[in-house]
């Protein structure tokens, strides 16, 4: 399984 | 309405090769400031964050603020129409459902339009918090675009270990290992010269496909700046600039991946 984040977890939705 | 004329329109051309990899389409958003754009590819692994100042333009209006959603590969197709130090004019209406390109030739002996449809974007803007980054290193453009090239080849991941002693890229695939170390050189003036800004040691782990593309701007600029922080994501820059005009900036923003 790809350990690959996403930026959402990061970013937040404005 | 909206105008904008760029004096180098061949910008816009790189601008496109840096980002068309990652993005299929993207609103452009106007306002008194200038042109932005943000936009995260189809994974939301990266977010491209471009910003082209209005003082960058040789002429510059917006009346109202104005987002207009493109097809970049349409875009590329229509400056494929243009010659690099052709004037390029972007103009639309208010509310209009089409954005016109002028191409003027240097001379002035040839002037072409062409029309676009714009596009119903659903806009997902990101808020992307201050950071004060643990390390920001700053390198030639081409010197990172052929360290990602080559280690690219290794594996599908490359781990960026910035310490005092200078930076370390590193991959691992099937083949083998590959590992490119720079020492920061302070050598005053020199275009080449590597400068690491180290607050504490970080290493993190990214897709090498992203970085590749994030190399594609390398066109734009002689420099990047890429900023680090314990697990949070990657910031590329790169300055949009010539050696006189300033237009503003593109930024990649990559999650980095996780420790098993």
């Amino acid at each position: 399984k790809d350990n690959q984040q996403t930026l959402i977890v990061y970013f937040i939705g404005t | 309405m909206f105008e904008a004329r760029l004096a180098e329109g061949g910008i816009l051309k790189k601008v496109l090769d840096a980002i068309k990899e990652l993005l299929n389409e993207a609103s452009f958003d106007c306002s008194e400031a200038g042109l932005q754009l943000q936009a995260m590819d189809n994974s939301h692994v990266s977010l491209v964050s471009l910003n082209l100042r209005a003082e960058g333009f040789e002429n510059y209006r917006c009346d109202r603020n104005m987002s207009m959603g493109m097809n970049l590969a349409s875009l590329v197709k229509i400056m494929k129409c243009s010659a690099n130090d052709d004037v390029l004019t972007i103009k639309a209406q208010d509310n209009a459902d089409v954005v016109t390109f002028v191409f003027e030739s240097k001379n002035g002996d040839r002037v072409s339009d062409f029309d676009m449809k714009l596009m119903n974007l659903d806009q997902e803007h990101l808020g992307i918090p201050e950071t004060d980054y643990a390390c920001v290193i700053k390198m030639p453009s081409n010197e990172f675009a052929k360290i990602v090239r080559d280690l690219s080849q290794f594996g599908e991941s490359i781990a960026i270990a910035c310490s005092k002693q200078g930076v370390k890229f590193s991959s691992t695939g099937d083949i083998g290992t590959g590992n490119i170390k720079l020492a920061q050189n302070s050598s005053a003036d020199s275009d080449d010269k590597v400068v690491v800004d180290l607050q504490e040691p970080v290493t993190l782990t990214f897709a090498s496909r992203y970085l590749n593309s994030f190399a594609k701007a390398a066109g734009l600029s002689e420099k990047v700046t890429l900023s680090m922080s314990p697990d949070v994501p990657l910031v590329v820059e790169f300055k949009v600039a010539t050696s006189d005009n300033d237009y503003g900036y593109i930024r990649y923003y990559l999650a980095p991946k996780i420790e098993d």
